[in-house]
Order: C-alpha cells, then structure tokens, then sequence
C-alpha cells in the first residue's frame, strides 16, 4: 500500500501571500470584507460569531448556508475578487 | 444591486476621470482602451458622461500600485485581491487602484501589441508559426537583435506579417527620458546593471536607465513587461528558465508544487535551491476591461450585488461576451436615471499611442476652433469677436437662464439646455443702453428678476429696459475703499454674496444694506478657490470662481468638484 505524497511548503523569498491555514484565511477574508466586524455601541463591543458571519458570506455569494467552513465556501474565499468589502461598515 | 449607504452618487453628469500611471503588462493604448470601454458600460445606460482629463484633479483618479499603495488599503500580491475603488465624493472618494501584481491582460492570455514591423501595430497571433515551428510566445528567433516578435497572423511564412513585442529593448514608458530604451549595462549607485531593476524604488516597478550611467545623467524610464516575463516573486520580471532544480529535485515546467495555493510558478535560474531566485508563469491575467468596469461601478456609487451574474457581484470571472446585467442597470438607473436622446459625445483626447510622456498633456489645451453656430437671435455686432479667443471677461452671469459673458462692451450668451456654442457677440449699450462698456459684476434677483450691474464704485438696476442708476455701491454699505465688485452669488432668496478682493459681503437684496457681520474672508468659507478670483456666479447649482482662462466649481456643500476651462466647459468651444 502506498503511502500519499506529503508536500513540502517553502517560504518563497518576496512572497506577499504567506501560507496560512485555512481558518486564518476564514477569518482574515470574513473581517476583511465586513462580515465578521466588532460593533461599537455605547462602548459595549460583541464580536459577530464565525458561524453568523459565514452564514452572511454564504447568502452574498450564492453559497448553501450552512454557516461551516465548507469546501466550496473556502473555495469561494480563495477566489480573486474586488477589494471592496461586502458589509459596509 | 445595492448602493452606498446615503445613496452616495456624483452630483453632476459629466463625470470626468484620469489616468495616473500605467501597468507594465500592457501597451499603454490598450490599458486607455480597456478604461474608455468600461467607462462606456455606464455612459450607454445612465445620462452620464466621462470626459479624460490628463493633469489636474479629476473625480476618478485612476491608478495602478502594488501592496502598501498610500491608501490605508495595501493589496495582497498576486491573485486574491484584484482592485478597489471609493464611493464618490471629494479627494480620494470616487478613485480607483488596481493591484499591479496581478498580470492584467483582456483575460485571454498576454494581450500583446505590436510596435514597427509590418503589421501597423496589430496584436500578436498566438499560437503562429514561424519556419516549421509553432510559437505561444514573443521570440527572437531568426533575429540576431534579440529584440523579441510575433507574427500577427498564424503563420508568418504564408502572411509575412510581423511586429515587435514589447521591451525594454525597444522602449520605456513613464520617467523622465521620453520613451528612449533601455541601456545595458548601466550604472546605478556605483552599480553595474544588464538588466531592469527594482533597485531604488519601493514600489516594486522596474526600471532602466536609457544611457549608459543614470548617477551622472539621471535618465530613466519603466520597462515593459515581456510576455514571457515572470510576476511577482523575487526576480524582477526575469523569463522562467527551464529546466530548473527545486529541492533536488528537476522542472521542466512551471509547477505548485511547495506552495500551498496552487499556483504555478518557476526558477528564473537554473538552480532554486542555490539561488532562491523565482516568480509565478504567466496565466491568462485579469481583464482590465472587466474588472475597471466593475470598479467604476464602485466609483459612480454601486455597492456590491449578490447576483451572482451581475458585474457588480464581488469575484472575478471572465466572459468573453459582455453585457451588463439588469441588476447592474437597475442599480446604476436608481442613482442617475435612464439615458435620453442621443448618445452623447464629450470632447475625446486624441492621445497618441507612443510612449506615456508624450500624452501627458492636456486635451482640452488645444481642441480645434469650432465655427460660430448661426443664430436666429439679433445679428452679432461683430462676428470677428470670438468669444472662444477671449482669456478672460469682465463678468460672468446667468440672466434668463443663459450664461452671459460680457467683454469690453459686448456679451456672447449660451443656452444651457444645448451644446452649442456662444452666440455673439452683442453690445451692452444696445440691449442696456444706460450702462458703461466694462461690467465687473452682475446677478439677476431671483425674486423680481431685477439684474442688477457693477461696474467699478457704482451699481445700475435694470427692471425690463427700466433703469436706476448709477448710484454709488456705498449706498449699499460697501466700504469706500473697495475698487469694484467682482462677483455675485445667490444665497437663498433675498440674499447676494458681493465679492471684492479677499473679502465678501452679503447684501440683503430686498433692504437694499448689506448684512451685519460682513466682510468675511472668501478662504476661511470657500476654502480651495482662488482667492483673487475676478468672475463669481452661480450656474446650474454650482458656485463657480474664475481665474483667467479657469474655473474652480464648488458643490452644495462647499467642495471644489472641478477645475477646468471656461472656454470649453461653459463657452462650449
């Protein structure tokens, strides 16, 4: 029985795009583009939970709302895009 | 389709827009192009127009950076990102950058125009053949030049129809040294260069100097991007080399393997390992056309739409055959209506497709003269006054709805419901017989219809072709030591800003006396305006300040929204 190809990560020298895993990457594109945002109101600060806050990716693009960090949800995510953020704020 | 909050949008609809700087991945007339189209998406559905202007500020000012590009929003690289663009408003509000490590193309691979040859600068045919040999690339095969081509059909030995690729070997843009091309080797820093550099800028662009040392003739200009050129990564645009060694391991073409994304990329030397040296191969790029289009939607108040199909949708994803989405024309309708009548047609640079520095002048400089449209209204008293060769008049004023100009006796008038030029000139004394040839101010009271004329220290009212005056502007509560007034603005009913120098007074028009509490200083209210401003009106909803052949408009809300030409934006020349 063969054993799978493990591949190897290099840092390549210049590279603005580090490698992150893909939670670091759900979390950097959700607050990036306003989904997951720290309201202020009155002082009092409330963090969006991930689950709501990818449930409100989801419906942007067409996705089935399930609120997980699906495959195509990441998939969606690592798609080029505009950098203009979905939720204002 | 969703809109800013506030329903941000521009408050006129001669938009106009300019283009900062160019990416090196395409010919300069091609990146003019794919903009002038995207502007079009919007022109062809909206009652806007978008006029080029080449210096000055422009509502959309339009550039390509890379990373950390001055705006509080640094890109990320190659892919992920692709461009952004502000909502409208002043200063940065309505501009668009677009990420310069991605490799912009029209989406189909290199868009790669030709310069000389025999194809009169045709885009490349990729794959040609050339002596038995299929090519997807520029080469210099066959040329002992090493400058790179293409043939520009699919086969160069049946069609003979060749151009040259760009590079640095044929031309630069942007710099100071007019397009020349690169010289290799050149100094820098008491450096030996052959190639393009990225050395001395933090922008990440690469540069050449065009004679043989740049430390004593400071010469220099941008190289164009290959078509073979790698992007991004750590090797200045360098050409992948194949084969190459990663992990000891041999490539004979561009592979993902060590990075997690999945992107292609190569050695630009025949050893990574050793040399470390690297950058992603070329793909299909990103079609500028497409994404500025989008990105304008931005800029003219379009927020993101969750449809899916629409071009305001936030992804990128390519369609060969574009065309607007209902959702897109909806949501751009809602802020600026439906287009009427016909299509519109603003005066259009003609910028010459050389090399950057040689269009970096401004269109509506030097348009060609156009003819006096004929009139049905009383003859011109002397046609050989044109008021397109006036730089300056005495006073500015809207009566009836028209601008007026008025210059040493005589006036020219144009409508504003029409493009047509002034009609003129006609005499003062004929239509207003009591006053004298110089006017230096005038205003029409919205309230009776009053217009009322300065001209040095006095003041006339004329009610139909009745006249008061003159009578000193003393009387109004002006001080004595003002020489003249130079401009008059509406403000409410009832009230008229009177501008003299630096300082403004405002008159109650009914009590014939000027407010308490005046003068003020023009630059502590209406900051941003010259402040020896010889014209002040009141236009279409605009405060209008004229300085010799320009004009400073300020919105509603005090901003300076442009600076241009009388004789073309309010003469119509």
């Amino acid at each position: 029985r063969s054993l799978p190809l493990k591949s190897v990560y290099v840092t390549f020298p210049g590279d603005v795009i580090k490698n992150m895993t893909d939670t670091e990457l759900a979390e950097s594109y959700l607050k990036r583009f306003g989904y997951m945002d720290t309201l202020k109101r009155s002082g009092f600060q409330s963090m969006v939970s991930t689950s709501k806050a990818v449930k409100r990716m989801q419906r942007q693009m067409g996705l089935e709302e399930t609120g997980e960090l699906d495959q195509s949800t990441l998939a969606a995510m690592k798609k080029p895009r505009c950098g203009v953020p979905d939720v204002a704020n | 389709y969703k809109t800013f909050d506030g329903d941000l949008k521009w408050d006129h609809n001669d938009v106009t827009y300019r283009v900062l700087n160019y990416s090196p991945d395409m010919e300069i007339a091609l990146i003019d192009d794919a903009f002038a189209r995207a502007f079009k998406v919007w022109s062809d559905v909206t009652p806007l127009t978008f006029r080029r202007l080449f210096d000055g500020t422009a509502d959309i000012m339009i550039s390509f950076g890379k990373a950390d590009h001055g705006d509080g929003y640094p890109f990320d690289g190659k892919d992920g990102l692709l461009a952004h663009a502000f909502p409208p408003g002043a200063g940065v509000q309505g501009d668009a950058h677009f990420d310069d490590d991605e490799y912009w193309t029209l989406g189909k691979g290199p868009a790669v125009k030709t310069r000389y040859g025999n194809a009169d600068g045709a885009m490349c045919h990729f794959p040609f053949t050339f002596e038995g040999k299929s090519y997807t690339t520029c080469t210099t095969e066959g040329r002992q030049d090493n400058l790179p081509w293409c043939a520009t059909t699919a086969d160069y030995g049946r069609d003979k129809k060749f151009g040259f690729c760009p590079s640095e070997l044929l031309y630069t843009f942007g710099g100071n040294a007019d397009g020349a091309e690169c010289v290799f080797p050149f100094v820098f820093l008491g450096k030996e260069y052959d190639s393009c550099t990225t050395e001395g800028r933090s922008d990440g662009y690469r540069w050449c100097a065009t004679t043989s040392n740049f430390d004593t003739d400071k010469k220099f200009g941008f190289c164009p991007s290959r078509d073979t050129t790698t992007i991004g990564g750590n090797s200045d645009g360098d050409p992948c080399r194949f084969p190459f060694v990663f992990l000891g391991k041999q490539y004979d073409a561009c592979t993902s393997e060590g990075r997690g994304d999945g992107k292609l990329w190569c050695a630009t030397t025949d050893n990574y390992d050793d040399d470390k040296k690297w950058g992603f191969c070329p793909d299909q790029g990103y079609s500028l056309f497409l994404v500025a289009a989008h990105e304008f939607g931005h800029a003219l108040g379009l927020d993101h739409s969750n449809i899916r199909e629409a071009l305001m949708f936030p992804m990128y994803s390519y369609v060969e055959d574009f065309h607007l989405h209902e959702d897109d024309i909806e949501g751009i309708q809602y802020l600026y209506g439906g287009r009427t009548g016909p299509v519109p047609t603003p005066p259009q640079p003609n910028p010459t497709t050389d090399i950057y520095p040689t269009i970096d002048e401004n269109v509506t400089d030097d348009p060609e003269p156009t003819e006096p449209t004929p009139t049905t209204t009383p003859q011109p008293v002397d046609p050989t006054k044109d008021a397109c060769k006036m730089t300056k008049f005495d006073t500015i004023t809207v009566i009836q709805g028209e601008l007026h100009f008025f210059k040493d006796g005589n006036y020219w008038k144009t409508s504003s419901t029409s493009d047509a030029g002034p009609k003129g000139p006609f005499s003062v004394s004929q239509k207003w017989p009591a006053l004298p040839a110089v006017i230096d101010s005038a205003f029409e009271d919205v309230l009776t219809k009053k217009l009322y004329f300065f001209s040095g220290t006095r003041f006339w009212v004329y009610t139909g072709q009745s006249v008061l005056g003159p009578r000193s502007i003393e009387k109004l509560g002006l001080p004595s030591n003002i020489q003249k007034v130079e401009g008059a603005l509406q403000r409410g009913k009832g009230k008229v800003l009177l501008f003299s120098g630096e300082n403004f007074w405002r008159l109650d028009v009914k009590a014939q006396k000027i407010d308490r509490g005046y003068p003020r200083f023009t630059d502590a209210v209406f900051g941003g305006v010259p402040n020896d401003a010889h014209d002040v009106f009141q236009y279409k909803g605009h405060f209008y300040f004229c300085r010799d052949r320009f004009y400073w408009r300020m919105n509603s809300r005090r901003q300076v929204d442009r600076v241009g030409y009388v004789k073309y934006d309010l003469l119509k020349c």
